[in-house]
């Protein structure tokens, strides 16, 4: 009975997963691979590809003044458009995570501090997980897999706007040779947001069981799904001290591109997020 | 904590579908 009930909790994780999460791994693979009946993605790889990928999604904060600058003009305003429409799909991806977060059963009976606690260190390790499948050695999805933003354009960006990706490239790599799929993946995003150890929080023995629980399911699926992988269920445990040192860097970046950005400003959800994060 | 974090605490008390950022 046991059995079952971990399993019955890795299929409920799995179908929020599912609901909320609108690129799932599968996809965003079979993208990458070319196998996919839909249009193979849109491909940024210079400045003027930028320009053109850019008319394809949502730039929400600043409007288009390219015509009115210097070359070098636009390109400083390019890339702070491409950023301000990265960080509105990040706050998008805060929601969906949050949404996915509530499912997890007994989430929602937590205490609401801590709720808030779970969610504000957790969602950027998440979301780094959630890129991943995105990724391979050459580049990336993005806006919902119509776009593949190539590894070498981001490297020839700007600092430290170039500095933002590349350690992403390098976790997302080797974290895809453990080639999880979508269930495992649903698991281990409610292991990591289940993390009891997140500082300020009030009641932490309600967690631990939760997460406690949640493992157990991973650990069984993990075994049923790679019966073949050894100590598989270790090496996805220790991800998440890789996870915690690059969120650490990260939101390092983003505190001092604040400070020398003069136009930048941060989408509220992130700055909210990242206050006395570490 | 919830106070500082008000944008997270309405996607958590919001009982549906994500809210609009």
């Amino acid at each position: 009975p046991e059995s079952a009930d971990l399993r019955a909790l890795a299929r409920h994780l799995y179908e929020s997963y599912l609901k909320y999460f609108p690129l799932t791994k599968a996809k965003a693979r079979a993208i990458l691979s070319g196998k996919t009946s839909d249009n193979a993605p849109f491909v940024i790889h210079d400045m003027k590809s930028l320009v053109e990928g850019e008319q394809m999604i949502n730039c929400r904060y600043m409007p288009l003044h390219e015509h009115r600058r210097s070359d070098l003009g636009i390109m400083h305003e390019v890339e702070l458009r491409f950023f301000h429409s990265y960080q509105s799909r990040s706050a998008e991806a805060i929601s969906e995570v949050t949404e996915f977060a509530k499912s997890i059963p007994g989430f929602i009976n937590l205490d609401l501090n801590d709720q808030v606690t779970l969610l504000k260190y957790g969602v950027i390790e998440v979301m780094i997980i959630m890129i991943s499948p995105l990724m391979n050695k050459d580049g990336t999805l993005i806006s919902y897999g119509q776009i593949f933003m190539t590894r070498e354009f981001l490297k020839s960006l700007r600092k430290p706007f170039c500095e933002m990706m590349e350690p992403k490239f390098e976790f997302s790599i080797k974290f895809n040779m453990l080639e999880l799929d979508d269930c495992d993946m649903a698991l281990f995003l409610a292991v990591i947001i289940l993390s009891g150890d997140r500082p300020g929080l009030l009641d932490v023995k309600p967690i631990e069981d939760l997460q406690e629980t949640v493992l157990h399911s991973l650990e069984l699926q993990l075994k049923i799904n790679h019966p073949d992988s050894l100590q598989l269920f270790a090496k996805v445990l220790q991800k998440m001290t890789d996870l915690r040192q690059l969120v650490t860097d990260h939101v390092q970046l983003i505190q001092m591109m604040k400070e020398t950005e003069a136009d930048w400003s941060l989408h509220p959800l992130l700055q909210e997020i990242m206050r006395d994060l570490y | 904590l919830k106070e500082k974090h008000k944008i997270l605490h309405r996607l958590l008390q919001n009982s549906s579908s994500p809210v609009d950022l």
